[in-house]
Protein backbone atom coordinates (compact mmCIF):
# COMPACT_ATOMS: atom_id res chain seq x y z
CA UNK A 1 0.00 0.00 0.00
CA UNK A 2 3.08 2.34 1.06
CA UNK A 3 4.45 1.60 -2.28
CA UNK A 4 1.36 2.37 -4.42
CA UNK A 5 1.07 5.44 -2.20
CA UNK A 6 4.09 6.58 -3.15
CA UNK A 7 3.85 5.25 -7.41
CA UNK A 8 0.26 7.20 -7.17
CA UNK A 9 2.09 10.47 -5.73
CA UNK A 10 5.01 10.53 -8.38
CA UNK A 11 2.74 9.89 -11.55
CA UNK A 12 -0.53 12.17 -11.05
CA UNK A 13 -2.01 10.20 -14.20
CA UNK A 14 -2.40 6.87 -11.91
CA UNK A 15 -5.33 7.96 -9.79
CA UNK A 16 -6.39 5.16 -6.59
CA UNK A 17 -3.91 3.42 -4.95
CA UNK A 18 -3.38 0.52 -6.15
CA UNK A 19 -4.27 -1.88 -9.47
CA UNK A 20 -7.61 -2.72 -7.49
CA UNK A 21 -8.73 0.18 -6.47
CA UNK A 22 -10.87 1.26 -9.23
CA UNK A 23 -12.22 -2.38 -9.76
CA UNK A 24 -15.44 -1.34 -8.86
CA UNK A 25 -18.77 -3.94 -9.19
CA UNK A 26 -21.35 -1.47 -8.40
CA UNK A 27 -21.43 2.78 -8.37
CA UNK A 28 -23.42 4.16 -5.51
CA UNK A 29 -24.60 7.71 -5.16
CA UNK A 30 -22.73 9.06 -2.10
CA UNK A 31 -24.35 11.12 0.99
CA UNK A 32 -22.06 13.08 3.08
CA UNK A 33 -20.63 10.72 6.00
CA UNK A 34 -19.96 13.32 8.49
CA UNK A 35 -21.20 16.56 9.78
CA UNK A 36 -20.09 19.18 11.75
CA UNK A 37 -21.74 21.58 12.99
CA UNK A 38 -20.21 25.32 13.91
CA UNK A 39 -21.55 28.56 15.17
CA UNK A 40 -22.97 30.05 11.69
CA UNK A 41 -22.98 27.10 9.78
CA UNK A 42 -22.12 23.26 8.89
CA UNK A 43 -19.30 21.45 7.26
CA UNK A 44 -20.86 18.60 5.68
CA UNK A 45 -17.58 15.44 4.43
CA UNK A 46 -17.69 12.60 2.60
CA UNK A 47 -16.03 9.46 3.22
CA UNK A 48 -12.74 9.80 1.26
CA UNK A 49 -12.34 5.99 1.85
CA UNK A 50 -15.27 5.43 0.21
CA UNK A 51 -14.34 3.29 -3.29
CA UNK A 52 -15.48 5.56 -5.56
CA UNK A 53 -13.42 8.23 -3.93
CA UNK A 54 -10.07 6.45 -3.62
CA UNK A 55 -10.85 5.19 -7.29
CA UNK A 56 -10.90 8.61 -8.19
CA UNK A 57 -8.29 10.10 -5.74
CA UNK A 58 -10.18 12.91 -4.39
CA UNK A 59 -12.22 14.45 -1.36
CA UNK A 60 -15.08 16.25 -1.27
CA UNK A 61 -16.49 18.57 1.22
CA UNK A 62 -19.23 20.58 1.29
CA UNK A 63 -19.93 24.27 3.32
CA UNK A 64 -23.16 25.63 4.22
CA UNK A 65 -21.83 29.18 6.06
CA UNK A 66 -24.84 31.46 7.29
CA UNK A 67 -25.50 34.91 6.36
CA UNK A 68 -23.15 36.96 8.17
CA UNK A 69 -20.76 33.19 8.66
CA UNK A 70 -16.82 33.57 8.47
CA UNK A 71 -14.77 30.45 7.34
CA UNK A 72 -11.40 30.88 9.43
CA UNK A 73 -8.78 30.78 7.18
CA UNK A 74 -6.82 27.45 6.47
CA UNK A 75 -5.13 25.38 4.21
CA UNK A 76 -4.87 22.08 2.87
CA UNK A 77 -2.20 19.55 1.34
CA UNK A 78 -4.55 19.25 -2.05
CA UNK A 79 -5.38 21.47 -4.80
CA UNK A 80 -8.93 22.59 -4.59
CA UNK A 81 -11.78 23.64 -6.99
CA UNK A 82 -15.14 25.01 -5.04
CA UNK A 83 -18.26 25.50 -6.54
CA UNK A 84 -20.32 28.30 -5.19
CA UNK A 85 -24.19 26.55 -5.50
CA UNK A 86 -25.21 29.57 -3.63
CA UNK A 87 -25.36 32.46 -2.20
CA UNK A 88 -22.89 35.26 -2.72
CA UNK A 89 -19.79 36.29 -0.49
CA UNK A 90 -15.87 37.83 -0.27
CA UNK A 91 -13.00 35.63 -0.32
CA UNK A 92 -9.57 36.03 0.83
CA UNK A 93 -6.25 34.27 -0.44
CA UNK A 94 -3.52 34.32 0.72
CA UNK A 95 -0.87 34.46 -1.38
CA UNK A 96 2.89 34.23 -0.10
CA UNK A 97 4.71 37.00 -0.92
CA UNK A 98 2.01 39.06 -2.93
CA UNK A 99 1.67 42.60 -1.33
CA UNK A 100 -1.30 44.09 0.39
CA UNK A 101 -2.34 46.14 -1.96
CA UNK A 102 -5.85 46.83 -0.64
CA UNK A 103 -5.44 49.65 1.33
CA UNK A 104 -7.40 52.37 3.10
CA UNK A 105 -7.33 55.66 1.00
CA UNK A 106 -6.65 57.92 4.88
CA UNK A 107 -3.33 55.83 5.03
CA UNK A 108 -2.25 58.52 1.71
CA UNK A 109 -0.21 56.03 -0.26
CA UNK A 110 2.62 56.35 1.68
CA UNK A 111 4.83 53.36 3.47
CA UNK A 112 4.08 52.07 6.68
CA UNK A 113 6.79 50.49 8.18
CA UNK A 114 4.75 48.70 11.01
CA UNK A 115 6.34 48.42 14.51
CA UNK A 116 4.44 49.08 17.90
CA UNK A 117 6.03 52.25 18.53
CA UNK A 118 4.48 53.85 15.40
CA UNK A 119 1.56 51.83 15.81
CA UNK A 120 0.75 53.64 18.96
CA UNK A 121 2.08 57.16 17.73
CA UNK A 122 -0.66 57.02 14.46
CA UNK A 123 -2.97 56.15 16.83
CA UNK A 124 -6.90 56.26 15.23
CA UNK A 125 -5.33 57.40 12.24
CA UNK A 126 -4.16 54.23 11.19
CA UNK A 127 -6.12 52.29 8.99
CA UNK A 128 -5.69 48.69 7.71
CA UNK A 129 -4.48 46.75 4.65
CA UNK A 130 -4.05 43.23 2.90
CA UNK A 131 -3.97 41.02 0.43
CA UNK A 132 -6.80 41.17 -2.42
CA UNK A 133 -10.37 40.42 -1.73
CA UNK A 134 -12.60 38.77 -4.38
CA UNK A 135 -15.79 38.57 -4.65
CA UNK A 136 -17.87 35.33 -5.78
CA UNK A 137 -21.19 34.31 -6.18
CA UNK A 138 -23.46 31.32 -7.17
CA UNK A 139 -22.52 29.84 -10.07
CA UNK A 140 -18.72 30.37 -9.79
CA UNK A 141 -15.81 28.39 -9.77
CA UNK A 142 -12.87 29.25 -7.16
CA UNK A 143 -9.75 27.50 -7.56
CA UNK A 144 -7.29 27.30 -4.48
CA UNK A 145 -3.80 25.74 -4.52
CA UNK A 146 -2.47 23.59 -1.92
CA UNK A 147 -1.13 25.06 0.99
CA UNK A 148 -2.78 28.37 0.18
CA UNK A 149 -4.75 29.96 3.49
CA UNK A 150 -7.70 31.07 2.45
CA UNK A 151 -11.32 32.85 4.20
CA UNK A 152 -14.82 33.28 3.31
CA UNK A 153 -17.42 35.52 4.45
CA UNK A 154 -20.89 35.34 3.10
CA UNK A 155 -22.27 38.61 2.83
CA UNK A 156 -25.64 37.69 1.36
CA UNK A 157 -28.91 37.15 2.88
CA UNK A 158 -29.07 33.41 2.38
CA UNK A 159 -26.78 30.18 3.45
CA UNK A 160 -24.02 30.48 0.95
CA UNK A 161 -23.49 26.29 -0.21
CA UNK A 162 -19.77 25.84 -1.52
CA UNK A 163 -19.10 21.93 -3.05
CA UNK A 164 -15.42 21.30 -2.62
CA UNK A 165 -13.31 19.04 -4.68
CA UNK A 166 -9.93 18.07 -3.03
CA UNK A 167 -7.74 16.49 -5.80
CA UNK A 168 -5.46 14.47 -2.98
CA UNK A 169 -3.80 12.18 -5.53
CA UNK A 170 -2.28 15.22 -7.77
CA UNK A 171 1.37 15.77 -8.18
CA UNK A 172 1.24 18.88 -6.22
CA UNK A 173 0.57 17.04 -2.82
CA UNK A 174 3.61 15.60 -1.40
CA UNK A 175 2.04 13.89 1.20
CA UNK A 176 -0.08 10.67 1.44
CA UNK A 177 -3.24 10.65 -0.23
CA UNK A 178 -5.63 11.15 3.00
CA UNK A 179 -7.30 15.26 2.52
CA UNK A 180 -5.58 17.58 5.38
CA UNK A 181 -6.83 20.59 6.73
CA UNK A 182 -4.47 22.71 8.65
CA UNK A 183 -6.43 25.36 10.31
CA UNK A 184 -5.12 29.04 11.14
CA UNK A 185 -7.47 29.74 13.91
CA UNK A 186 -10.32 28.66 15.76
CA UNK A 187 -10.91 25.51 17.51
CA UNK A 188 -11.81 23.46 15.04
CA UNK A 189 -13.06 19.51 14.34
CA UNK A 190 -11.19 18.59 11.83
CA UNK A 191 -13.37 18.02 9.11
CA UNK A 192 -11.80 15.01 7.39
CA UNK A 193 -10.57 12.97 9.95
CA UNK A 194 -11.86 9.32 9.14
CA UNK A 195 -12.63 6.46 11.69
CA UNK A 196 -9.14 4.72 12.39
CA UNK A 197 -7.00 7.95 11.74
CA UNK A 198 -4.68 9.00 14.67
CA UNK A 199 -5.38 11.80 16.36
CA UNK A 200 -7.04 13.91 19.06
CA UNK A 201 -10.90 13.73 18.23
CA UNK A 202 -10.60 10.59 16.07
CA UNK A 203 -11.66 8.40 19.08
CA UNK A 204 -14.62 11.46 20.19
CA UNK A 205 -16.05 11.08 16.44
CA UNK A 206 -16.59 7.73 16.47
CA UNK A 207 -18.66 7.36 19.54
CA UNK A 208 -20.19 10.57 18.00
CA UNK A 209 -19.88 11.10 14.57
CA UNK A 210 -22.55 13.85 14.32
CA UNK A 211 -20.93 16.61 16.62
CA UNK A 212 -23.28 18.39 18.81
CA UNK A 213 -24.76 22.09 17.62
CA UNK A 214 -22.63 24.58 19.28
CA UNK A 215 -19.50 22.46 18.63
CA UNK A 216 -17.86 20.61 21.32
CA UNK A 217 -18.95 22.16 24.64
CA UNK A 218 -15.95 24.04 25.75
CA UNK A 219 -13.48 20.94 25.35
CA UNK A 220 -10.27 22.42 25.97
CA UNK A 221 -8.61 20.54 23.00
CA UNK A 222 -6.73 22.73 20.54
CA UNK A 223 -6.73 22.27 17.18
CA UNK A 224 -4.87 25.26 14.86
CA UNK A 225 -1.39 25.12 13.84
CA UNK A 226 -0.61 27.67 16.51
CA UNK A 227 -1.89 24.78 19.63
CA UNK A 228 1.28 23.03 18.79
CA UNK A 229 3.53 25.55 19.30
CA UNK A 230 5.03 26.85 22.52
CA UNK A 231 3.25 30.28 23.42
CA UNK A 232 6.31 32.35 24.77
CA UNK A 233 7.82 31.48 21.48
CA UNK A 234 5.01 32.83 19.74
CA UNK A 235 4.63 35.72 21.67
CA UNK A 236 9.02 35.92 20.75
CA UNK A 237 8.66 35.23 17.20
CA UNK A 238 4.99 37.93 17.00
CA UNK A 239 7.00 40.59 19.50
CA UNK A 240 3.41 40.54 21.28
CA UNK A 241 2.42 39.68 24.84
CA UNK A 242 1.90 36.17 26.41
CA UNK A 243 -1.89 36.87 26.92
CA UNK A 244 -2.24 37.94 22.81
CA UNK A 245 0.20 35.12 22.26
CA UNK A 246 -2.36 32.80 24.03
CA UNK A 247 -5.03 33.94 21.93
CA UNK A 248 -3.30 32.52 19.29
CA UNK A 249 -4.51 29.22 20.03
CA UNK A 250 -8.07 29.45 20.88
CA UNK A 251 -7.74 26.92 23.58
CA UNK A 252 -11.62 27.75 25.20
CA UNK A 253 -13.19 28.63 21.49
CA UNK A 254 -16.27 26.12 20.88
CA UNK A 255 -17.63 27.69 17.38
CA UNK A 256 -16.05 25.32 15.46
CA UNK A 257 -14.55 26.49 11.98
CA UNK A 258 -17.31 28.83 10.71
CA UNK A 259 -17.89 31.41 13.47
CA UNK A 260 -20.66 34.41 12.84
CA UNK A 261 -19.30 37.92 12.85
CA UNK A 262 -20.40 40.80 15.10
CA UNK A 263 -22.04 43.41 12.67
CA UNK A 264 -20.76 43.26 9.19
CA UNK A 265 -17.44 42.17 8.52
CA UNK A 266 -15.14 45.58 7.51
CA UNK A 267 -13.05 44.70 5.40
CA UNK A 268 -11.00 46.77 2.57
CA UNK A 269 -12.71 46.08 -0.77
CA UNK A 270 -14.03 47.46 -3.91
CA UNK A 271 -17.25 47.80 -4.65
CA UNK A 272 -19.41 44.98 -6.23
CA UNK A 273 -20.35 46.99 -8.82
CA UNK A 274 -19.40 45.80 -12.56
CA UNK A 275 -17.28 47.46 -14.64
CA UNK A 276 -17.83 48.50 -18.60
CA UNK A 277 -15.39 45.60 -19.38
CA UNK A 278 -17.01 42.95 -17.34
CA UNK A 279 -20.44 44.12 -18.94
CA UNK A 280 -18.70 43.83 -22.61
CA UNK A 281 -17.58 40.47 -21.66
CA UNK A 282 -21.02 39.38 -20.29
CA UNK A 283 -22.88 39.66 -23.38
CA UNK A 284 -20.28 38.38 -24.84
CA UNK A 285 -20.27 35.55 -23.67
CA UNK A 286 -24.04 35.44 -24.05
CA UNK A 287 -23.84 35.64 -27.79
CA UNK A 288 -21.59 32.65 -27.88
CA UNK A 289 -23.65 30.80 -25.78
CA UNK A 290 -27.15 31.36 -27.33
CA UNK A 291 -25.84 32.48 -30.74
CA UNK A 292 -27.13 36.32 -32.40
CA UNK A 293 -28.28 38.05 -29.28
CA UNK A 294 -30.18 40.88 -31.37
CA UNK A 295 -32.84 38.54 -32.88
CA UNK A 296 -32.77 36.25 -29.93
CA UNK A 297 -36.55 35.47 -28.45
CA UNK A 298 -36.72 34.54 -24.54
CA UNK A 299 -37.77 30.71 -24.80
CA UNK A 300 -38.39 28.33 -22.29
CA UNK A 301 -35.31 26.60 -22.19
CA UNK A 302 -33.07 29.12 -21.14
CA UNK A 303 -35.01 31.86 -19.31
CA UNK A 304 -34.17 31.64 -15.64
CA UNK A 305 -36.31 29.18 -13.69
CA UNK A 306 -36.00 31.52 -10.32
CA UNK A 307 -36.40 34.72 -10.05
CA UNK A 308 -33.65 37.11 -9.36
CA UNK A 309 -34.23 37.69 -5.62
CA UNK A 310 -33.79 41.79 -4.78
CA UNK A 311 -30.24 42.32 -3.65
CA UNK A 312 -28.96 40.18 -6.94
CA UNK A 313 -31.07 42.80 -9.64
CA UNK A 314 -28.96 45.59 -10.78
CA UNK A 315 -29.88 48.66 -8.31
CA UNK A 316 -30.69 51.76 -10.32
CA UNK A 317 -26.71 53.37 -9.64
CA UNK A 318 -25.44 50.35 -11.62
CA UNK A 319 -28.24 50.78 -14.42
CA UNK A 320 -27.01 54.69 -15.16
CA UNK A 321 -23.98 53.82 -17.54
CA UNK A 322 -23.36 56.04 -20.47
CA UNK A 323 -25.30 54.75 -23.62
CA UNK A 324 -23.03 55.20 -26.52
CA UNK A 325 -23.04 58.47 -28.33
CA UNK A 326 -23.58 57.86 -32.20
CA UNK A 327 -21.48 59.61 -34.80
CA UNK A 328 -22.74 62.88 -36.35
CA UNK A 329 -23.10 63.36 -40.02
CA UNK A 330 -20.78 66.48 -39.46
CA UNK A 331 -17.48 64.23 -38.03
CA UNK A 332 -18.50 61.15 -40.44
CA UNK A 333 -17.62 64.26 -43.28
CA UNK A 334 -14.28 64.79 -41.41
CA UNK A 335 -13.16 61.53 -40.39
CA UNK A 336 -9.54 61.53 -41.58
CA UNK A 337 -9.41 57.93 -43.85
CA UNK A 338 -7.06 55.56 -42.62
CA UNK A 339 -3.69 55.73 -44.59
CA UNK A 340 -2.55 52.65 -46.37
CA UNK A 341 0.53 51.25 -45.13
CA UNK A 342 3.26 51.18 -47.31
CA UNK A 343 5.15 48.41 -48.71
CA UNK A 344 8.14 49.48 -47.06
CA UNK A 345 6.56 49.96 -43.72
CA UNK A 346 4.80 46.37 -44.22
CA UNK A 347 8.75 45.22 -44.88
CA UNK A 348 9.73 46.45 -42.01
CA UNK A 349 7.24 45.39 -39.49
CA UNK A 350 7.71 41.77 -41.02
CA UNK A 351 11.58 42.10 -40.19
CA UNK A 352 11.14 43.01 -37.04
CA UNK A 353 8.56 40.44 -35.39
CA UNK A 354 10.65 37.68 -37.30
CA UNK A 355 13.77 38.88 -35.65
CA UNK A 356 11.88 38.77 -32.37
CA UNK A 357 10.00 35.46 -32.27
CA UNK A 358 12.17 33.75 -34.82
CA UNK A 359 8.91 32.07 -36.37
CA UNK A 360 7.85 33.66 -38.91
CA UNK A 361 5.94 36.13 -37.01
CA UNK A 362 4.78 34.61 -34.02
CA UNK A 363 6.40 35.31 -30.64
CA UNK A 364 5.46 32.40 -28.63
CA UNK A 365 6.09 31.55 -24.86
CA UNK A 366 9.66 32.22 -22.92
CA UNK A 367 11.62 33.30 -25.97
CA UNK A 368 9.87 36.47 -26.22
CA UNK A 369 9.79 37.33 -22.52
CA UNK A 370 13.12 39.75 -22.63
CA UNK A 371 11.95 41.70 -25.46
CA UNK A 372 10.21 45.25 -24.36
CA UNK A 373 7.75 45.65 -26.96
CA UNK A 374 5.99 42.18 -26.42
CA UNK A 375 2.71 42.13 -24.51
CA UNK A 376 3.29 38.78 -23.03
CA UNK B 1 21.36 20.45 -28.91
CA UNK B 2 22.56 17.96 -26.41
CA UNK B 3 25.82 19.13 -25.93
CA UNK B 4 24.74 22.80 -25.60
CA UNK B 5 22.72 22.11 -22.44
CA UNK B 6 23.53 19.17 -20.81
CA UNK B 7 27.80 19.09 -21.47
CA UNK B 8 27.62 22.81 -20.87
CA UNK B 9 25.11 22.76 -17.26
CA UNK B 10 26.26 24.88 -14.56
CA UNK B 11 26.07 21.88 -11.79
CA UNK B 12 27.54 23.73 -8.56
CA UNK B 13 26.89 26.68 -6.54
CA UNK B 14 27.91 27.44 -3.24
CA UNK B 15 25.50 28.85 -0.97
CA UNK B 16 27.41 29.31 2.45
CA UNK B 17 28.78 32.19 1.09
CA UNK B 18 26.98 35.35 3.50
CA UNK B 19 27.79 38.13 0.91
CA UNK B 20 24.81 35.84 -1.71
CA UNK B 21 22.28 35.58 1.13
CA UNK B 22 18.83 36.27 0.17
CA UNK B 23 17.60 37.11 3.75
CA UNK B 24 20.25 38.84 5.99
CA UNK B 25 19.63 40.36 9.12
CA UNK B 26 22.73 41.97 11.37
CA UNK B 27 20.64 40.94 14.62
CA UNK B 28 19.55 37.11 13.75
CA UNK B 29 21.31 36.06 10.84
CA UNK B 30 20.79 34.68 7.29
CA UNK B 31 19.71 31.95 4.81
CA UNK B 32 20.43 31.48 1.13
CA UNK B 33 18.37 29.51 -1.33
CA UNK B 34 19.30 27.45 -4.19
CA UNK B 35 16.68 26.65 -6.93
CA UNK B 36 15.80 26.08 -10.16
CA UNK B 37 16.24 30.01 -10.86
CA UNK B 38 19.61 30.07 -9.91
CA UNK B 39 20.74 27.15 -10.50
CA UNK B 40 18.42 25.58 -13.32
CA UNK B 41 19.58 22.02 -13.40
CA UNK B 42 17.04 21.55 -10.56
CA UNK B 43 13.67 22.09 -12.46
CA UNK B 44 15.35 18.24 -14.17
CA UNK B 45 15.77 16.84 -10.40
CA UNK B 46 12.77 18.54 -8.70
CA UNK B 47 15.03 19.66 -5.57
CA UNK B 48 16.47 22.79 -3.88
CA UNK B 49 18.29 23.59 -1.03
CA UNK B 50 18.48 25.69 1.66
CA UNK B 51 21.42 27.12 3.63
CA UNK B 52 20.64 29.11 7.02
CA UNK B 53 22.64 30.72 10.14
CA UNK B 54 21.07 31.70 13.26
CA UNK B 55 22.77 33.53 15.83
CA UNK B 56 22.45 32.99 19.50
CA UNK B 57 18.63 33.34 20.82
CA UNK B 58 17.52 34.28 16.86
CA UNK B 59 14.44 32.87 15.84
CA UNK B 60 13.26 31.74 12.14
CA UNK B 61 9.48 32.43 12.80
CA UNK B 62 6.42 30.14 12.13
CA UNK B 63 5.89 28.81 8.39
CA UNK B 64 5.22 26.13 6.65
CA UNK B 65 6.42 24.32 3.43
CA UNK B 66 4.04 25.49 0.82
CA UNK B 67 5.18 22.51 -2.09
CA UNK B 68 7.81 20.55 -0.81
CA UNK B 69 8.99 18.28 2.06
CA UNK B 70 11.81 19.64 3.83
CA UNK B 71 14.99 17.34 5.31
CA UNK B 72 17.20 19.85 7.60
CA UNK B 73 20.53 18.70 8.96
CA UNK B 74 22.19 20.26 11.53
CA UNK B 75 26.00 21.48 10.40
CA UNK B 76 26.99 23.04 13.48
CA UNK B 77 25.83 23.94 16.64
CA UNK B 78 21.77 23.29 18.12
CA UNK B 79 18.50 24.98 17.94
CA UNK B 80 15.31 23.58 19.48
CA UNK B 81 12.93 23.15 16.71
CA UNK B 82 9.01 22.83 17.13
CA UNK B 83 6.95 20.84 13.80
CA UNK B 84 3.35 20.70 14.57
CA UNK B 85 1.14 18.64 12.19
CA UNK B 86 -2.78 19.33 10.87
CA UNK B 87 -4.45 18.01 14.12
CA UNK B 88 -2.67 21.06 15.85
CA UNK B 89 -0.36 18.56 17.75
CA UNK B 90 3.04 19.47 18.21
CA UNK B 91 4.84 16.11 16.53
CA UNK B 92 8.37 17.55 17.49
CA UNK B 93 9.36 19.97 19.74
CA UNK B 94 13.29 19.06 20.93
CA UNK B 95 16.57 20.17 20.32
CA UNK B 96 18.00 19.33 16.88
CA UNK B 97 21.63 18.71 17.29
CA UNK B 98 24.96 19.06 15.02
CA UNK B 99 24.72 15.54 12.57
CA UNK B 100 21.08 15.08 12.82
CA UNK B 101 18.62 14.95 10.61
CA UNK B 102 14.74 16.05 10.65
CA UNK B 103 12.23 15.37 8.07
CA UNK B 104 9.64 18.19 8.29
CA UNK B 105 6.63 16.89 5.73
CA UNK B 106 4.94 19.50 3.31
CA UNK B 107 2.55 21.75 4.96
CA UNK B 108 3.16 21.07 8.47
CA UNK B 109 3.85 24.35 10.60
CA UNK B 110 7.72 24.79 12.03
CA UNK B 111 9.58 26.99 14.24
CA UNK B 112 13.33 27.29 14.58
CA UNK B 113 14.91 28.88 17.62
CA UNK B 114 18.95 29.19 18.30
CA UNK B 115 19.02 28.86 21.84
CA UNK B 116 22.64 29.62 23.96
CA UNK B 117 24.94 29.24 20.35
CA UNK B 118 24.85 29.94 16.78
CA UNK B 119 22.83 27.48 14.65
CA UNK B 120 24.00 26.78 11.09
CA UNK B 121 22.10 24.26 8.98
CA UNK B 122 20.98 22.98 5.51
CA UNK B 123 17.62 21.79 4.02
CA UNK B 124 16.84 19.68 0.81
CA UNK B 125 13.67 19.93 -0.32
CA UNK B 126 11.70 17.87 -2.77
CA UNK B 127 10.92 20.94 -4.93
CA UNK B 128 12.58 22.59 -7.29
CA UNK B 129 11.06 26.25 -6.59
CA UNK B 130 10.03 25.50 -2.69
CA UNK B 131 8.11 28.41 -1.07
CA UNK B 132 7.24 28.62 2.05
CA UNK B 133 4.56 30.92 3.84
CA UNK B 134 5.64 32.82 7.54
CA UNK B 135 2.99 32.87 9.73
CA UNK B 136 4.90 36.18 11.52
CA UNK B 137 6.36 38.68 10.14
CA UNK B 138 6.11 41.28 7.66
CA UNK B 139 5.78 38.87 4.69
CA UNK B 140 3.28 36.82 6.23
CA UNK B 141 -0.21 35.06 6.41
CA UNK B 142 -1.04 37.64 9.45
CA UNK B 143 -0.54 40.38 7.31
CA UNK B 144 -2.69 39.16 4.48
CA UNK B 145 -5.19 38.49 6.58
CA UNK B 146 -7.47 41.96 6.98
CA UNK B 147 -7.52 43.21 11.32
CA UNK B 148 -11.33 42.54 11.09
CA UNK B 149 -10.83 38.60 10.21
CA UNK B 150 -8.20 38.29 13.01
CA UNK B 151 -10.22 39.81 15.62
CA UNK B 152 -12.91 37.51 14.42
CA UNK B 153 -11.14 34.75 14.13
CA UNK B 154 -8.93 35.22 17.53
CA UNK B 155 -11.74 36.82 19.61
CA UNK B 156 -9.53 39.96 20.19
CA UNK B 157 -9.78 43.69 19.61
CA UNK B 158 -8.89 45.14 16.33
CA UNK B 159 -6.40 47.02 18.30
CA UNK B 160 -4.77 43.84 19.17
CA UNK B 161 -5.46 42.07 15.77
CA UNK B 162 -3.25 45.10 14.35
CA UNK B 163 -0.16 44.31 17.25
CA UNK B 164 -0.82 40.93 15.81
CA UNK B 165 -0.30 42.03 11.97
CA UNK B 166 2.21 44.88 12.30
CA UNK B 167 4.48 44.19 15.86
CA UNK B 168 7.08 42.32 13.70
CA UNK B 169 8.82 44.21 11.54
CA UNK B 170 11.31 41.68 10.20
CA UNK B 171 10.30 38.90 7.14
CA UNK B 172 11.77 35.77 8.04
CA UNK B 173 14.35 35.81 10.82
CA UNK B 174 13.88 37.31 14.23
CA UNK B 175 16.01 38.68 17.28
CA UNK B 176 14.16 37.13 20.55
CA UNK B 177 13.57 39.45 23.03
CA UNK B 178 14.67 37.89 26.36
CA UNK B 179 12.45 36.37 28.62
CA UNK B 180 12.22 38.74 31.02
CA UNK B 181 10.79 41.28 28.15
CA UNK B 182 8.01 39.54 27.46
CA UNK B 183 6.46 38.71 31.02
CA UNK B 184 6.74 42.21 31.58
CA UNK B 185 5.00 43.21 28.78
CA UNK B 186 2.33 40.25 29.70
Amino acid sequence: EAEADRVGRRQPSLRGKGESECQLDRLNSLEPTNRIQCEAGVIETWDPNEDELRCAGVAVVRHIIEPNGLLLPSFANAPQLIFIEQGRGIQGLVLPGCPETFQQSQFGGGRFSGGEEELGRRGPRFQDRHQKVRHFREGDILVLPPGTAHWVYNEGDRPLVAIILLDTTSSLNQLDINPRRFYLAGNPENEHQVQGQRGRHSQQQQQQPFARPGGRGGGSACDNIFCGFDAELLAEAFNVDMETARRLQNENDNRNNIVRVEGRLQVVRPPRRQSGWEREGESERERHRYGRRSSRRETEWWRPSRREPEWERETEWERERPSPRRETEWERERRPSPRRETEWERERERERYQGRGGRGGRCDGLECNGNDNNDN
Amino acid sequence: GIDETLCTMRLRENIQDPARADIYTRQAGHISTLNSHNLPILSWLQLSAEYGRLHQDAIMGPHWNLNAHSVIYALRGRARIQVVDNNGQAVFDEELQQGRILVVPQNFAVVKRAENEEFEWVSFKTSDNAMINPLAGRTSVMRALPDEVIANAYQISREDARRLKYSRKESTLFRAASGSMIQRRA
